[in-house]
């Protein structure tokens, strides 16, 4: 880990009074390496590298503190704060029926996160109602109407010949009759650079006005990361992130990339195939795996 | 890159930046830009088109390094098995309708078997990729033992003399041991069943994935054996160069690339067309 690669460069800040450029290039290296082997953006790294180094240099050392550590400290504290140091909840709108709208590249878990926010939704008193605008993936509408049946939540009628402004004009329509209070619209996976499918997602968002987007990310996603979360972000908005697999052994450094590029807070983390493995997202823990 | 002609800092600062972006990974990278440096010091390279192409052909002396059998090559046992496998929305389902369809097309008969018990409507998409592929489907109940519908889909198979036998599994993360056990079960049945098979395992790797592409084609391969990999997702803006470190350490041949979401979105992996991708 950190710790244990700043061992040989710590023995070189010893006995210095203050952290200068100088004395800490070396351990910078070191945390240059660590990020970008954990999969944080390179440019996302430069910029934090800077952040970090006007944190550290004119930092007095501390008798009897390991300088090394030291730096080590002032590393997860920056990684910490730019996470998001603290946690963020839906935008619920402030009167009539909450839209929460997802999106987000191919397979990164929008359907299965939209059933376990649904679960979370329910267990807080909300009614939510499901709808899929995803007229193109085989079976994506089964896979939501399945996954309400699971939970007990209604999921709206689409089916795959109807257009997908109208299938949202109509699940609109049928929140007011049933009354629900929370629409959540699951929408097909797509490339930031398909530009027919980016204004499709536009037009819906501008057609159900949501006061929540989710932005839901794989979160072993490589450099990639920065180039679709900004695309998403300038053409579509994002209010909020969600890191998916995050039950799995990936370093996670597009969560610092994400944040970095786009501001937007990252509010939940996916931790399982369940309908129960969502979580609040928690800076600390993410902050641990990307150090290594 | 392709404005800088000096071959000064700034032009290497630059060129290792993109080949960070690519996701070649920090010890391929290191390594270019060591011998890279090496060779401007002793004037071999004189100018930034000369160091693109010394890049380019180091890349794809790593990628031939592998050696590679196309999964569609012609069928010698019947049925010829191919075994899917990989994390979670890698792109299994709808690669393997892609390769089945490359089958059927040139007259070959394909059994698809719906061993991902698991995932709401995981079936279904399947099911609707038989029919546009123009493949049979075995499957059984939502929940039932993916061991015995790969052992009824080798059954009928055999029984109907089909050609190809694809076998689709549910996504799972390398690191739940169960699940890679589930896996080992899966093909410990379909190898006693039809000693030689699978023919073909082949590990759906989202293109998009960063460094943890290298930790799951080792597990995976530790686990059952990997023979060859399919890159998905390519048609993004991701480069997938993590592929080369997988090819280099665990020689494991990447031999398809997807391309989109459509049927006819699959291509055999070209080296030059890869590397050069990373540059473009
Ligand atoms: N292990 C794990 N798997 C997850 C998690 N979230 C989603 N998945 C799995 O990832 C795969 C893709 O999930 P989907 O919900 O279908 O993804 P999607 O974004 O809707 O996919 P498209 O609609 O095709 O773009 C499925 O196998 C899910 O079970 C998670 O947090 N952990
Ligand atoms: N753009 C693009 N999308 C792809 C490609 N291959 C698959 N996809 C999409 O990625 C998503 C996931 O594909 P699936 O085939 O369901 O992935 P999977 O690995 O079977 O997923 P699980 O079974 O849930 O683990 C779908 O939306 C596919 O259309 C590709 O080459 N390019
Ligand atoms: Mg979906
Ligand atoms: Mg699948």
């Amino acid at each position: 880990n950190l710790s244990d690669r700043f061992e040989g460069i710590v023995k070189r800040i010893q006995g210095l009074h203050k952290l200068t450029e100088e004395n800490i290039s070396e351990s910078m290296r070191e945390v240059r390496m660590a990020l970008l082997e954990a999969d944080v953006n390179v440019g996302v790294v430069k910029k934090f590298i800077a952040d970090v180094k006007q944190q550290a240099v004119g930092v007095e050392t501390m008798r009897g503190v390991n300088p090394g550590h030291q730096v080590v400290k002032i590393v997860h504290d920056e990684l910490v704060k730019t996470l998001g140091g603290q946690t963020e909840k839906i935008n619920f709108a402030e009167r009539g029926p909450t839209v929460i709208l997802m999106t987000g590249l191919q397979g990164s878990g929008k359907t299965t996160t939209t059933a376990k926010l649904a679960r979370n939704l329910s267990s807080q008193g909300y009614r939510p109602m499901l709808v899929s605008v995803d007229i193109y993936r085989p079976a994506a509408l089964e896979q939501l109407k399945v996954l309400g049946q699971q939970l007990d939540v209604p999921v709206f009628d689409s089916t795959v010949d109807m257009d997908p402004i109208d299938i949202c004009r109509q699940a609109l329509d049928a929140l007011k009759q049933t009354g629900c209070n929370v629409l959540v619209v699951d929408t097909a996976g797509r490339l930031h650079i398909d530009d027919n499918m980016m204004d499709e997602l536009a037009r819906i968002r501008q057609t159900v006005n949501p006061t929540e987007i989710l932005f839901v990310a794989d979160s072993m996603t490589g450099q990639d990361a920065v180039t679709a979360a900004r695309e998403f972000n300038e053409r579509i908005g994002m209010t909020g992130v969600v890191l998916t697999k995050l039950d799995g052994d990936t370093r996670g450094g597009a969560a610092l990339s994400i944040k970095q590029v786009t501001g937007a807070p990252i509010k939940f983390m996916g931790v399982g195939e369940k309908i129960n493995q969502l979580e609040v997202f928690h800076p600390e823990r993410i902050a641990g795996r990307i150090l290594g | 890159i392709g404005s800088h002609t000096k071959l000064d800092d700034d032009f290497m600062d630059e060129l290792e930046e993109v080949l960070f972006s690519s996701d070649i990974g920090v010890d391929i990278t290191m390594r270019i830009v060591n011998d890279l440096r090496r060779d401007v010091k002793k004037n071999l390279l004189k100018d930034t088109s000369e160091v693109i192409g010394f890049i380019e052909s180091e890349l794809v002396s790593i990628v031939r390094g592998a050696k590679v059998e196309p999964v569609d090559a012609t069928v010698e046992t019947k049925p010829y098995v191919i075994l899917v496998i990989g994390v979670n929305g890698a792109g299994k389902t709808t690669t393997i309708g892609k390769i089945a369809s490359r089958f059927t097309a040139r007259g070959e008969s394909v059994l698809l078997a719906a061993a991902d018990t698991f995932r709401a409507a995981a079936i279904d998409q399947l099911a609707t990729w038989a029919q546009r592929s123009g493949s049979d489907l075995v499957s059984h109940k939502n929940g039932s033992d993916p061991s015995a519908v790969v052992f009824d889909a080798l059954k009928a198979a055999r029984a109907r003399g089909c050609d190809v036998l694809i076998a689709d599994t549910a996504g799972r993360l390398h690191s739940k041991v169960n699940l890679m056990e589930e896996l080992k079960k899966v093909k410990r049945i379909i190898s006693r069943e039809l000693p030689g098979a699978p023919h073909e395992t082949l590990l759906v790797l989202d293109a998009t994935t960063g460094q943890n592409a290298v930790s799951q084609a080792r597990i995976f391969d530790e686990a059952i054996g990997v023979t060859g990999i399919a890159l998905t997702k390519l048609d993004g803006t991701a480069k997938g160069g993590v592929v080369l470190n997988i090819m280099e350490t665990l020689k494991i041949p990447v031999k398809l690339v997807g391309v989109g979401e459509r049927i006819e979105d699959l291509r055999p992996f070209v080296p030059e067309d890869f590397v050069h991708a990373i540059f473009s």
